[in-house]
C-alpha cells in the first residue's frame, strides 16, 4: 500500500537547510497498525505530511496503491486526502468560526454526499468520540481534549481506509484517550490501516508494529512484542 | 498566596449554559507545587485562566495575595498577567509571523528591559529548553512539541514566581519532557509557585500535592504520597 524508498525532506530556512528527513525506506502493507515514535523534533508529523499527500518529498519515490505519488495530477492528490485518508493533525486544524458539527461535516459535503445523510453520518462520528453533548460548540468553546476529538471524528466521517492520526491522545486524560484508542481498534479490526504519531507507549503497545526516528532517520522498525 | 472561595464560571453558548466549574474552595501558599488533573472537559484550562487573571469569576471571591482580584485595576491585572505570573497556555498562543527568539523576548520588550539584556535573557530561556539551534525558525517551521518549548522559554524568560503550565508536556517524548520536568523542580526549588495541568501521572508524581476536578467541582485535594 505505502511504499517509500530513499526519501529525504528538506526544509529551507533562510540560508540554512534543516533535514528533517533522511534516506527513509519504509513499507506499509493494508489493514497494518503501525505506531511511529521518536524525540521531539525527529521527524514524525513531516512523514505524516509525507504519507498524506500534504507535502512533497526533496527525494527519493513514493508509491500509493501502486501508483507513484510524483506522477499524480492535483485532482488526484486531492482525491486521496479528501477520500481515502483521514488525517488527525497534531495541531486539531479546525475550523474557528464552524461548531463542531458543522466541521465535521466539511468531509462530507466536498464528497457530495446529501444533507440528510451527512447529519446522520456527522452526528455518529461525534458519539463515537463522546462529544453529543457538544455540537453547537465552535472550538473556542471547547475544552483541548474536546477540540481534539471533535479532529478525530472530522477524520473518520467519511470512514476512510487509511488513518493517520498525529498524536491523538495528546490532551486527553487516559479514561477519554482510553476511548479513542478503543475506537482506533475497533476500525482497524474491520480492515483499516492505521498509523498512529505518539510518545505515549501506553498508546503504543496497542500497534503491531513500532517505527522509531531519530533525527531525520529510521533507527529500528520491529513487530510489537505487546500487542 | 491564592485563595477561591465558592468560585464558578459558567459559559453562555446561545440560550444554553456551560457550568464548567461550581463551587470552587482553594488554598495555594507561596513555593507549592499543585498538580491539577482531571478528565477531558473537567474544567482544569477554566480554573487556570482563573488564577492567571486571564478570565473572570461569574461569582465567589478570588483573592490574590491579600487582594481582591475583582476590585483590582486593568493597569493591576496587566501587571499581574505580565510580571508576576508565567503562563503556558495549552494551545501554546505563539505570535505566527515572529521566530522563536521574537516571541521569547516579547514579555522583556513590555517589561522593559534593555535591548542588550533582553537578547541575553531570551537566548538563556530558549536554552533552557533545548532549543537554541532553532531561535530563527518561526512557529510554522517547528515542530508541535518545539513550539511548545518556544511557549514554555516565554513564560520563564521574565523569572515571574508564579508558574502556571497547562499540559507542558502534551507534545514531548518521555526524555524531552523529562528536561522540562527537571526544569520545573529546578524552579520550585528556588521558591517560585508551580502550578501544572497534567494527564499523566508522571507529571502529577513531580508535585507535591494533587488537586483533580470532575464536571467542574474539585473531587480530591491531597498531598501526594509519590513526591
Ligand atoms: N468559551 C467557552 N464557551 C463555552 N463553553 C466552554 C468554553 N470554554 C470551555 N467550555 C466548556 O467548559 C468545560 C471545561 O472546559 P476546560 O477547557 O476548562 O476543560 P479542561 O479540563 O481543560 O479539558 P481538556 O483536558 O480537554 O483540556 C468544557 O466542557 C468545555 O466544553
Ligand atoms: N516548515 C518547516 N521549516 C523548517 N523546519 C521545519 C519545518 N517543519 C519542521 N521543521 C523542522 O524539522 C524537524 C522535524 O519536524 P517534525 O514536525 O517532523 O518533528 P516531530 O517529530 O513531529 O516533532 P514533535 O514530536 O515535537 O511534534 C524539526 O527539527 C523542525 O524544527
Ligand atoms: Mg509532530
Ligand atoms: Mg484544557
Amino acid at each position: 500500500l505505502i511504499h517509500f524508498k530513499d526519501v529525504d525532506r528538506t526544509y529551507q530556512v533562510g540560508q540554512i537547510k534543516v533535514p528533517a528527513l533522511r534516506q527513509i525506506n519504509m513499507d506499509i502493507v493494508r489493514g497494518e497498525y503501525v505506531a511511529i515514535m521518536g524525540p521531539s523534533g525527529s521527524g514524525k508529523s513531516t512523514l505524516m505530511n509525507l504519507i498524506g499527500c500534504l507535502d512533497t518529498l526533496t527525494s527519493g519515490e513514493y508509491w500509493l496503491s501502486g501508483d507513484d505519488v510524483s506522477k499524480l495530477t492535483d485532482n488526484e492528490l486531492a482525491h486521496i486526502r479528501n477520500r481515502r485518508v483521514g488525517f488527525v493533525f497534531q495541531t486539531f486544524n479546525l475550523l474557528p468560526r464552524a461548531n463542531a458539527f458543522r466541521n465535521v461535516e466539511l468531509p462530507l459535503i466536498y464528497a457530495g454526499i446529501t444533507p440528510r445523510k451527512r447529519k446522520d453520518m456527522a452526528l455518529k462520528a461525534l458519539e463515537s468520540v463522546g462529544l453529543s453533548d457538544r455540537i453547537n460548540h465552535k472550538p473556542t468553546e471547547l475544552s483541548g481534549g474536546q477540540r481534539q476529538r471533535v479532529a478525530i471524528a472530522r477524520a473518520l466521517v467519511n470512514n476512510p481506509s487509511i488513518i493517520l492520526a498525529d498524536e491523538p491522545t495528546g490532551n486527553l486524560d487516559s479514561a477519554t484517550g482510553e476511548e479513542i484508542l478503543q475506537l482506533f481498534t475497533d476500525l482497524h479490526a474491520a480492515g483499516n490501516t492505521m498509523i498512529v504519531v505518539t510518545h505515549e507507549e501506553s498508546v503504543a503497545a496497542r500497534a503491531a508494529r513500532v517505527v522509531r526516528l531519530l533525527d531525520g532517520r529510521i533507527v529500528s522498525d520491529t513487530l510489537n512484542s505487546h500487542s
